[in-house]
């Protein structure tokens, strides 16, 4: 599901939100 | 930037002080990629401007499941691109 977290062993956090569907059709 | 069917963008306003910066990558044009991206959701991280590498983030997407190995390349690309125009502006700042 989106908005969901994953953390890298690195210790890095990597937030996954949903892309604006305006943004996803940009030309 | 050359488009390389992925997006990475700044997810808050840089003031050019913090060497942190929070980062959004999502994929604009999967069909440029090698392998097929998770899903499409934008990717929130922090990037440090002066310990890090971009390909040290890709690397990570990539071990975190992101992305297909293949890609890693594109992606790391992607972000250094965004990275250099970030250093660009803050050196016009200072």
């Amino acid at each position: 599901s989106l908005n969901a977290q994953v953390v890298h062993s690195a210790g890095r956090r990597f937030i996954v939100s949903p892309v604006p569907e305006s943004r996803l059709r940009e030309p | 930037a050359e488009d390389t069917g992925v997006r990475v963008e700044l997810a808050e306003e840089d003031h050019g002080r913090k060497s942190t910066i929070a980062l959004r990558l999502w994929v604009e044009d999967p069909k440029k990629l090698k392998g097929k991206p998770k899903d499409n959701g934008a990717i929130e991280f922090t990037f440090d401007l002066e310990k890090e590498t971009p390909e040290d983030v890709a690397q990570e997407m990539v071990e975190s499941g992101f992305f297909h190995e293949s890609d890693v390349k594109i992606v790391g690309k992607s972000i250094r691109d965004r990275v250099a125009l970030i250093q660009w502006r803050r050196s016009r700042i200072r």
